[in-house]
């Protein structure tokens, strides 16, 4: 009876080693293909993020204004190429959605008289490409005078 | 005093004679004797107009206020003693001889009379010169105008001025008329210089032309090639990117 | 190692490159 014993809790252990098996090669599998996808993933991530940096640079280049999330939930416009004899120096800006939804400026860097005024136009208008190059001419005036 | 100037001057220029003295006046000087000296007769004369001042003066003053005729005739005859005995002693110093020694000699200024010669050759040489510049002007003047006018124009009067060779050589026209540059052949040379200046012109008007359109041509170009890239990358654009930007954690 | 880069290829799905793309159609705008 013991032998019989014996011999079928082998079989059994047999079949669970099997079963077992099984599952380690299902789960390497499913790791070895999990791994690929998040790989892909990750690397046309990585692709799409360097495109996406590579206008963010022309533009920021081209328009001498780096847009920047910052602590807060706000947003930083920095502009450059504003002074003539010192263009690297930046001018700049914060903006954040106040509770209502409304865009709220603030921080600016040299200070802004207008800056209220063109915040209150945007408000009113949406136009933000509009608001920005007003705030960028008003910079410009400022370093003119 | 003998002026240069009046000597020139014809009869009907000359000045008028002075107006006639006051009645009274010629008087005094009647009164005084010509056998006297002259500087005594000046002597005299210079008292009694004294006198014949406070004569006339003593009536305008009779009807004034606080006026005491005694006290006037005393000062008076003070001050005619006081004048007395001063022109005396110009007299004596023979002040009053002076005034007379000018008229007797004559005016021999021999500087003054030759600068008024030579004057008067200025005068006479630059009116010489003025008469043949105008004489220029004028032949110049009808060689402007043409043919046909200048025969029977009225205005052009001619003087003509017979000059002394030496004279007309010696003037300043001379060096002017003999420097005379040929503008004709100036001009003439300029001419080739014209022309190449037109042809460079015109290859740069060309060039220009060309390079205009070329650059029009570019920004067509760019354009159109922009538009495609915008259609192809930019095409879900959002609405509102800020705000979805700003709302992003 | 693998739940590490999923979470960053997450993150990045979600926040990062939605981030990166309303910036540049932000600056497209300016």
């Amino acid at each position: 009876d013991n032998l019989l014993k014996l011999i079928a809790e082998v079989k059994d252990k047999k079949q669970e080693l099997e079963v077992l098996t099984a599952n380690i090669q299902d789960l390497k599998e499913e790791y070895s293909r999990k791994k690929e996808t998040i790989s892909t993933a990750n690397k046309a991530n990585e692709e799409r993020l360097k495109r996406l940096q590579k206008s963010a640079d022309l533009y920021k280049d081209r328009l001498g204004l780096e847009i920047r999330k910052i602590y807060g939930d706000k947003l930083q416009f920095i502009f450059t190429n504003i002074d003539p004899k010192h263009p690297e120096n930046p001018f700049m800006f914060s903006l954040h959605l106040n509770e209502a939804g409304d865009y709220e400026v603030s921080d600016s860097a040299p200070h802004l008289e207008c800056l209220a005024e063109f915040q209150e136009n945007v408000r009113k208008t949406n136009n933000f490409s509009a608001f920005l190059a007003n705030v960028r001419k008003a910079f410009t005036a400022m370093v003119y005078n | 005093r003998q002026s240069w100037r009046r000597a020139s001057m014809k009869e009907i220029n000359r000045r008028r004679s002075l107006p006639p003295f006051h009645q009274g006046m010629t008087e005094l000087s009647r009164s005084i004797s010509v056998d006297l000296a002259e500087s005594k007769r000046l002597g005299a004369l210079l008292l009694s107009s004294f006198q014949f001042s406070v004569q006339k003066l003593e009536p305008f003053l009779k009807d004034a206020q606080d006026f005491s005729l005694e006290s006037f005739k005393a000062k008076a005859s003070f001050l005619s003693q006081e004048l007395e005995h001063f022109i005396g002693s110009l007299e004596k110093d023979g002040i009053l001889q002076k005034c007379f020694e000018d008229s007797k000699e004559k005016a021999l200024d021999l500087n003054l009379e030759a600068s008024v010669a030579e004057m008067k050759e200025y005068i006479t040489k630059f009116s010489l010169e003025r008469q043949t510049w105008d004489q220029l002007l004028l032949w110049y003047q009808k060689e402007a105008l043409p043919e046909e006018t200048s025969r029977g124009s009225v205005e052009t009067k001619i003087t003509e001025v017979k000059m002394e060779p030496t004279s007309y050589l010696r003037s300043s026209q001379n060096e002017v008329l003999y420097t005379k540059p040929d503008y004709q052949k100036i001009l003439q040379n300029q001419n080739k210089v014209f022309d190449c200046m037109e042809l460079v012109i015109d290859e740069l008007q060309g060039s220009m032309k060309q390079l205009h359109t070329f650059m029009d041509e570019s920004t067509q170009c760019l354009q159109k090639v922009s538009v495609q890239l915008e259609k192809r990358s930019m095409q879900q654009l959002d609405t509102s990117p800020a705000r979805k930007l700003l709302r992003l954690h | 190692e693998l739940d590490r880069q999923e979470r960053e290829v997450d993150e990045d799905t979600t926040v990062t490159i939605p981030a990166a793309v309303y910036v540049a159609q932000l600056y497209r705008r300016i």
